[in-house]
């Protein structure tokens, strides 16, 4: 059981690290995160071993992944929202759908990086710039990122969401994606699903 | 292995069928599909009894089922093209699509029951009303068909497509097709496969 002051100190930790997160800083000392409550460093270290299974590295915490942690531990993790990447006539098929609605699901922000489209307004949602993606998605927590940009750029798009924070992907662009560990993938390969009817066709003329 | 004049026959055969079903006939005799090759319903028999597997009911050959045993033994099944109903926003990008045909594969006709939309060129193919279906799909041999309707009128776009002769259908509806036991239909829930995604992140929290 964690003591309740403790308990109220993790979010500004967790404000702390996002913060160093933006500005680019992937190590955050105990002593930093004590200054932003207002509590020494060895106050920190003791609040944060009560997270079962948070070492705590030399050279001080890894902010993006203490963040993640307690993102989960505080039950910021958004897994009812996602963001969709590539509005062209996949994307914009998938964002004026409400049919995602119907498992609580919904498709909250669209990027784009023809600035023709930016700006413009599809199912209720403004296309915004690629400059946004991670900031946006990191700020509502967003889990899950939908991929409909053609294949030779969706491995640029990936990285740019994991730089948001985001830990699964719906790929509908025919390649493979290499991302971290801790990322998942699905891969969903319209076209060959088409060939797999074809092929059972096929068996069938010879069966 | 079957006589020269018997397999030559076979063609002549198949467009008796065609004809009969298009003009709703269920059942051809023997005698009947001789006058349109000039020879007795007997030598019909024996030609159609070197199709090995294929049995003779006692009111005739059932035109349909007939019809597609001969269209498989004479190659005529086509497991490259697809026709695709409900010209929508889904039907649209799927249409659009070129990566079909990387597999060798393409969608050739569009059909829509909206009027307004009859007659568009997507993806250069004219959109064309529900009643050219089953005609177009029989005299091509098409054995694919894609629905991209609303769940409520999908069954009944599954029973003109099947009256057209296709044979696998690939379903966005997120409805369940009733279907015959020939007909093979692969159901797509792309809303449900969202829904997954937002699941495993729901895991991973309490994991
Ligand atoms: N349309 C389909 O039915 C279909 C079917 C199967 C697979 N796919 C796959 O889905 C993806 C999208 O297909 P589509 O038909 O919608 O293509 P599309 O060309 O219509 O749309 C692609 C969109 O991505 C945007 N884009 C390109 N580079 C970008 C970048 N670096 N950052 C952000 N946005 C970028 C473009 O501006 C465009 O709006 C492709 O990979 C395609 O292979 C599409
Ligand atoms: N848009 C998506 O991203 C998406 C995702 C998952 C599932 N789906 C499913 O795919 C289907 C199509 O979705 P959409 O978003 O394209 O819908 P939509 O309303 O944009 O398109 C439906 C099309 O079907 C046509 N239509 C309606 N009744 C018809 C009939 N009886 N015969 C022939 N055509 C008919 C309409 O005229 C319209 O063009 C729906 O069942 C939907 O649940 C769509």
């Amino acid at each position: 059981l964690i003591p309740r002051p403790a308990l109220e100190r993790m979010p500004v930790y967790y404000r702390c690290l996002m913060k160093a997160i933006d500005e680019g800083t992937p190590f955050v000392s105990s002593d930093e995160l004590g200054r932003s409550v207002g509590v020494p460093g060895v106050q920190v270290r003791k609040d944060l071993s009560y997270l079962s299974g948070y070492g705590r590295p030399g050279v001080g915490y890894v902010a993006r992944s203490l963040a993640s942690y307690l993102e989960e531990f505080l039950g910021l993790i958004n897994d009812k929202e996602a963001v969709l990447v590539g509005v062209g006539n996949l994307g914009r098929a998938l964002a004026l759908y409400p049919g995602f609605a119907r498992y609580g699901l919904q498709i909250i922000a669209l990027f784009d990086n023809d600035l023709a489209k930016v700006g413009q307004i599809i199912g209720g949602h403004q296309i915004l710039p690629m400059e946004r993606l991670a900031n946006l998605s990191r700020r509502l927590h967003i889990q899950i990122g939908i991929i409909t940009v053609p294949a030779p750029v969706a491995q640029e798009v990936a990285e740019a969401m994991i730089a948001g924070g985001i830990k699964m992907i719906w790929n509908f662009a025919p390649c493979r994606l290499v991302v971290p560990e801790d990322v998942l993938v699905k891969n969903e390969d319209l076209a060959a699903q088409l060939a797999m009817l074809s092929y059972h066709i096929t068996c069938r003329k010879v069966g």
